[in-house]
């Protein structure tokens, strides 16, 4: 059996639909392994159980997501990070900090010159 | 232009920091430039603090009145370099250590400053350009769009497909020209990208992307160059 995921993030819709087969999954991605390596390396702890698993649950998508990643960015290597227990949604408003103003620039920003790239 | 250039080996980079659970990542990127900048204008290289900006920098941009700079809440890099301007410089990370705070009041000590800005511009979105600049006037400050780095932990990222809408903060310090793509088949030019999410992530807290003449994940169109006048502390 397969599944297809498309992935739509903070209204970017991915257009790679990836089929990746659903069975065995967890047993593929040795979850709870990779959970307890993660918890240790960066000293994560959660205050209830109730936390805890709801963490597991991110984190196991965030294992598939890093599987996902690293199929449409080969020529890097992805899997889990310091940040493998938020959701994309967490990981935005907690780590990434950069006011939108899509591609305006004011008017009276200074641009560089035009340097010289040849010769 | 030189194939490859990195800023590191000119000694013009402090050790990657840590903007830790707070959305500081425009300081982090402005203040690296301006210590490329510095080091550049003095052959110094002082670690500047991000904290001032967290706590004094409530610049706006004169384009859209609500994107003013606010601490862990978010800012610009541009809007960092007017505050600077303004303010007549930054003073050094251990006379204004980093807390990862917002909402703290500013502790500005004039009489500290060490590092100040004498003028700052938009660089093209060309990327020959981008490497200019970059190679001329030192590491510059961009905004990319973080999406694939939160499951990054090295090699060259080249994303079949990835938004350029830009939120998030760094610093361009160099690039290179050996980074394999093997289901592409070739070398592939890459820049060099100093995070602010401490050496534990990525390639010892550094990022690279591909470069190519794609504006990959919205990287080259938000793109600041600084230069630095030299200042002792009174």
């Amino acid at each position: 059996s397969t599944v297809i995921s498309g992935e739509v993030t903070d209204g970017f819709v991915n257009p790679i639909r990836q089929v990746v087969p659903e069975e065995n999954d967890e047993q593929l991605l040795n979850a709870e392994h990779h959970f307890t390596l993660f918890k240790s390396k960066y000293e994560k702890t959660y205050a209830t159980q109730v936390e805890h698993d709801h963490r597991f649950r991110v984190f196991k998508a965030n294992l598939r997501r890093a599987r996902r990643n690293q199929l449409l960015d080969p020529s890097a290597v992805h899997g889990v990070t310091q940040f493998s227990d938020l959701t994309p949604k967490e990981f935005r408003r907690k780590f990434l900090g950069l006011k939108r103003r899509g591609f305006r620039l004011p008017t009276d920003t200074q641009t560089a010159p035009i340097l010289p790239t040849s010769d | 232009l030189p194939t490859e250039f990195d800023w590191r080996e000119q000694g013009a980079v402090t050790p990657v920091k840590n903007q830790g659970m707070c959305g500081s990542c425009w300081s982090f990127s402005a203040i690296g430039a301006l210590e490329g900048a510095h080091f550049l204008a003095t052959k110094e290289l002082v670690s500047l603090s991000e904290q001032q900006l967290v706590d004094c920098d409530h610049e706006c941009d004169p384009a859209q009145a609500n994107s003013c700079d606010s601490g862990c809440s978010g800012g610009l890099m541009n809007n960092a370099f007017e505050y600077a301007l303004k303010a007549g410089g930054l003073m050094k990370e251990e006379d204004y250590p980093y807390t990862g705070r917002d909402h703290t009041a500013c502790k500005f000590d004039k009489s500290k400053i060490v590092a100040s800005v004498s003028n700052f511009s938009v660089v093209s979105s060309d990327e020959d350009q981008i490497a200019a600049n970059l190679v001329q006037h030192g590491p510059l400050a961009i905004a990319i769009n973080a999406m694939w780095m939160q499951t990054y932990i090295g090699g060259v990222s080249c994303p079949y497909v990835c938004s350029k809408s830009q939120d998030h903060g760094v610093l361009l310090v160099g690039f290179g020209s050996s980074g394999y793509a093997p289901i592409r088949l070739k070398e592939k030019p890459y820049w060099i990208i100093k995070n602010s999410w401490g050496a534990m992530w990525g390639e010892h807290g550094y990022y690279k992307i591909c470069r190519g003449p794609h504006n990959m994940c919205g990287m080259d169109t938000m793109v600041s160059t600084v230069a630095a006048v030299h200042t002792s502390p009174k």
